[in-house]
């Protein structure tokens, strides 16, 4: 089943925790059965519920034994999206654990337990293209890249193309890259609308929704929320991962 | 010699290599000699000055037998100040990259050689706890811990401090943490402001200078410069690195 979007980027800090989170959560409330996993040794899929590092079983628990698969799938609010967080791991381990995560078997045997109970599963990922992102690439369907609208961010963006195609041409071959993601953008400062104007017209598979730079994401995780949660009137910004999940819906039916 | 100093963090995009960057340059001015490595396989200390992945020769080829030590350590425009870039690297073997960085007697062999020409040597470093962070805090004798004003950032600085702990005590006994450096700070949003106050009520060893969040510092990574050198008048926010300059001298000198 083609259902799995891993979502990377070389740089760090440029959305792919909010991407991965929130997008799971659109998905969710459209019905389909959704399943959010964490590969980043961080936890900060945890951070983003506002859950520490300590208060869920998860991942690191299952893989070094601590725990069977199903208590390490947690139920949410949304009866259609399960997390299958990262889960106790000493921060001192991450090196041991990294390389754990990487013997493909682990992380591929553990999907293919799971993959016919989800219509979606969506891997958040650390910064990079070490280890653990190449596993997920290994196993994915499908890629997100989020790219802050930063100089720095668009300089490290050929190396994450790079490393896509070299996957998908000797790896994974089914491997497909549904569109760079343009996040945290100010139109109104120069250097931003610069690197814009740069991916929109340097770029084959660019998504055409773009996620602004706005301050209701730190209340969104201040508050450990998704943002279509927070309450009150929905921000605009939970509609943009609206129109996303459209636009990848949209992708996925054509390829 | 006590001169070497790793900046590091779990969380990604929280200024680790702006402020390598522009610390070294501060110290540079004041007329020490100074050498700024590069040990991110991302390459973004480059990438900040403007140059593209391919353009210097450095680490990697020195570490594939492809270059001389000599001719990868790189003068500036600063005569007080030289890199030691990434190299050329092709992205797809990173993962066998950060392997080879991890054998500390690759990198601690590099560092005893130019050692004593150095008064100052900064250490970039990749977001995460992964085998390169962990390799340069074996070499490291201090640590700048910079941490992003924002909820993220928070839930995970107690992992780095966990790791930081953890090897002065088993593997590099001279290891410090010269402080917690707030970036990105942004006083007047609520979600930073709470950080904040978190940050100065409940850590022992924060930087009295913050980096506020200012426009100028993608203009100067746009124009692939050191905020120092982005010509006219000079930005309030260089003038923070200087009084952090100054912050580490007197806590270096303290210990
Ligand atoms: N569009 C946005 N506008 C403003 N802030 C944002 C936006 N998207 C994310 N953020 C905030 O920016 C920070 C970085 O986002 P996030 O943690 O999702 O990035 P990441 O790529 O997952 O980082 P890491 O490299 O640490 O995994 C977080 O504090 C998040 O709350
Ligand atoms: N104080 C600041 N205000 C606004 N933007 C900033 C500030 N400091 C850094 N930046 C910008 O934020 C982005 C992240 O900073 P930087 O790349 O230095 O972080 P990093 O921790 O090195 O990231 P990585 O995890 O990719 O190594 C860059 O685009 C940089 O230009
Ligand atoms: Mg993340
Ligand atoms: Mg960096």
């Amino acid at each position: 089943m083609k259902n799995k979007i891993a979502i990377i980027s070389t740089k760090g800090g440029t959305g792919k925790t909010t991407s991965a989170l929130n997008l799971a959560v659109v998905f969710a409330e459209r019905g389909r059965s959704v399943l959010l996993v964490d590969l980043d040794p961080q936890g900060a899929i945890g951070h983003s519920l506002a859950k520490g590092d300590t208060e869920w079983v998860g991942l690191a628990d299952y893989l070094m034994g601590r725990a069977p698969l199903e208590t390490a799938i947690i139920a949410t609010k949304l009866s259609t999206l399960s997390i299958l967080p990262r889960g106790k791991l000493d921060p001192v381990d991450i090196v041991q654990y990294e390389m754990a995560l990487q013997s493909v078997d682990s992380i591929a045997k553990i999907i293919e337990a799971v993959d016919a109970d989800f219509d979606c599963i969506f891997f958040d990922t650390p910064s990079g293209l070490g280890l653990v992102t190449r596993t997920a690439l290994k196993i994915a369907d499908f890629v997100i890249l989020p790219l802050q609208a930063e100089p720095l961010a668009l300089r490290s963006i050929g190396q994450t193309l790079r490393v896509i195609d070299h996957v998908k041409t000797n790896e994974n071959e089914s491997l497909e890259l549904l569109g760079i993601l343009a996040t945290m953008v100010q139109l109104g400062e120069e250097a931003s609308f610069n690197v814009m104007s740069t991916v929109w017209s340097g770029f084959a598979t660019v998504f055409e929704t773009v996620i602004p730079r706005a301050q209701v994401f730190s209340a969104a995780s201040e508050a450990g929320l998704p943002i279509a949660f927070l309450g009150g009137r929905i921000p605009p910004e939970a509609r943009r991962f609206e129109a996303l999940a459209t636009e990848i819906e949209d992708r996925i039916a054509l390829l």
